[in-house]
């Protein structure tokens, strides 16, 4: 059986998990 | 964290499943592309979610699946700067 492969689009927005902060202390 | 079932996937409403999935891929794709992670897990959740659950159960589909958000991310910037050089060879004023 095929299996689909989704296509992945590098326009795709970041996501960062709830109260992840970019900024190192 | 608790690993993700589909059950509990199932339980929570729609708008919910990708937050889920993505706080479940983010960590383990920061330890391998800390400075993609954001990208990369953007990318692999358009992917659907029952996909995205199996990759959450196999390593190895994760990791080629990150090595493949890896490589269109990298073809994207080559054409990006491609089109720059061009762009500033033809004078067209860069967007």
């Amino acid at each position: 059986v095929p299996v689909l492969m989704s296509k992945l689009s590098a326009n795709a927005p970041e996501f960062y998990p709830s109260g992840y902060s970019n900024y190192t202390e | 964290q608790e690993p993700l079932t589909a059950t509990m996937l199932a339980s929570a409403p729609p708008q919910e499943q990708k937050q889920l999935l993505g706080e479940q891929l983010f960590p383990l794709i920061q330890v391998l592309h800390p400075t993609l992670a954001g990208k990369i897990t953007g990318m692999l959740l358009e992917i659907d979610n029952s996909e995205l659950l199996h990759m959450l159960e196999s390593p190895e589909s994760l990791h080629s699946k990150i090595d493949e958000a890896v490589a269109v991310l990298h073809v994207h910037q080559v054409k990006e700067a491609a089109q720059k050089a061009v762009d500033s060879a033809t004078g067209v004023p860069p967007v």
